[in-house]
């Protein structure tokens, strides 16, 4: 289960607050997977007292709001991510990143597919640099438009920003550099770029983590 | 469980193990926290094994604030989602004063009884306030927030929690510690508490502004929530 309870001290009506929390959501708590199973609890809440004064934000219109929005966004992520950090049994970090879709909902849609395939996430937990796996969970996405078989590309990005390492380019695997891969996949963190298309730019982030011996040992203690 | 599963750990009481070295980094050692809120924690053993760790929390504000809330979409809704949904709703968001939540049972799929125990667990939160300056009823029912997380099936021991809610509320304080002790508090099979907090400002404003939060989650993790 989920639980996230957010205070702060800005003057912010309810109406405004509920949108911002709502947009928010989108980008953050809802763009996470450890398991890919949806709790009967999830709930996030926001408090907003006023305390440190200053303008009451009553609208969503205004300059303020929109400032509020895009602080609250990104301060969720970080909270996100931190769930993501301490995945039952994880031992990586990874952020899929799905680009060149026809609308933010496709991308959204692969990067999930991908965050919640098995096979994928076994594969991460072995230091697998495998892409069939990727694309595979990328084909079967469900009600997705924009996947280009011919036009998808795969590339696994290093935590230390160098060079993406390309295992699929335009429908047509590469010749991986497997050492490369090996130290690539060493690290905790790490970020899955699949390109849909050429046509679209729509894209969406999604963090997950991999699946490990631990996982199991923990649900299957974890008793009703 | 130790026939069918001789490898398995205990993980279910918040805080009982150890935190991983390579956790240890995200576990902020101060804070900036908005004004006007505090938080607490207290033991109250909703887990009978849990015999020494805290598992109920609340955060609460000064003054009457605006809440918000974003919930899960599974039909099996857990009964302090629908409590703290439909409170919401009747106050439009307005008049909040506290959160409440327990770890080690999460009340859900427990029926009426259930219902009546979310209930009961913010009705017993509101009358912690009804003392101080703001704490007057306003005529429009409970002001709590409640929240509950742990295993599903079983009722929660209501009698247990609200006997305990005079303490946790007595323990209130606007620390780094008291923060990090109610993040403590709400976690399950979390290896470490997870808490944040920043300033901010806005366009036209001189304030400067806080914003913490924290948040539990581990396991059964891929949020639909609207």
């Amino acid at each position: 289960t989920l639980l996230g309870i957010l205070c702060t001290d800005a003057p912010v009506g309810a109406a405004p607050l509920q949108q911002s929390l709502t947009d928010a959501i989108t980008k953050s708590f809802n763009s996470i997977s450890i398991d890919g199973d949806t709790s009967t609890n999830d709930t996030v809440v926001i408090l907003a007292n006023g305390a440190a004064g200053g303008k009451p934000i009553t609208s969503t219109s205004s300059d303020e709001f929109r400032a509020f929005q895009e602080t609250l966004t990104a301060f969720a992520i970080d909270l996100a991510k931190l769930v993501v950090r301490d995945g039952e049994g994880a031992t990586k970090f990874v952020t899929i990143k799905v680009t060149n879709a026809k609308t933010y909902e496709d991308a959204k849609r692969v990067a999930n597919s991908i965050a919640r395939s098995p096979l994928v996430k076994t594969a991460l937990y072995g230091k697998d640099a495998n892409w069939g796996r990727i694309l595979c969970a990328t084909g079967y996405a469900e009600g997705v438009e924009s996947v280009v078989p011919e036009e998808t590309s795969v590339s696994f990005v290093p935590a230390d920003g160098s060079e993406e390492l390309k295992l699929l380019v335009r429908g047509e695997p590469e010749q991986v550099d497997e050492s490369r891969a090996a130290e690539i996949l060493a690290e905790e963190d790490l970020e899955i770029v699949v390109r849909l298309s050429e046509k679209f730019d729509e894209e969406a982030v999604v963090w997950t983590c991999d699946f490990s011996h631990e996982y199991v040992t923990i649900n299957g203690d974890y008793r009703t | 469980v130790s026939k069918l599963a001789p490898q398995a750990r205990e993980y279910a009481a918040p805080g009982q193990g150890a935190i991983p070295p390579s956790k240890k980094r995200y576990i902020p050692t101060s804070g900036t926290y908005p004004l006007g809120f505090s938080a607490a924690s207290a033991h109250v053993g909703v887990k009978p094994s849990n015999t020494r760790f805290d598992d109920v929390a609340l955060i609460a504000s000064e003054v009457p604030c605006s809440a918000a809330a974003v919930f899960t979409t599974n039909k099996f809704q857990a009964a302090p989602v629908t409590v703290s949904r439909n409170m919401l709703n009747r106050r439009r968001g307005e008049g909040i004063r506290a959160v409440v939540v327990n770890s080690g049972c999460a009340n859900a799929v427990t029926g009426r009884g259930g219902i009546e125990d979310a209930i009961s667990m913010g009705h017993e939160t509101d009358q912690c306030f009804v003392n101080d300056s703001n704490g007057k009823d306003d005529g429009q029912g409970s002001r709590s927030i409640v929240m509950s997380t742990g295993v599903i099936g079983q009722r929660l021991p209501i009698k247990k929690i609200t006997s305990k809610l005079g303490t946790v509320y007595g323990n209130l304080g606007e620390t780094h510690h008291h923060w990090l002790s109610a993040a403590r508090a709400i976690c399950t099979t979390d290896t470490f508490p997870k808490l944040i907090s920043r300033t901010f400002t806005l366009p036209g404003s001189q304030e400067e502004y806080r914003i913490a939060g924290m948040t539990k989650g581990a396991g059964m993790i891929h949020p639909n929530m609207a």
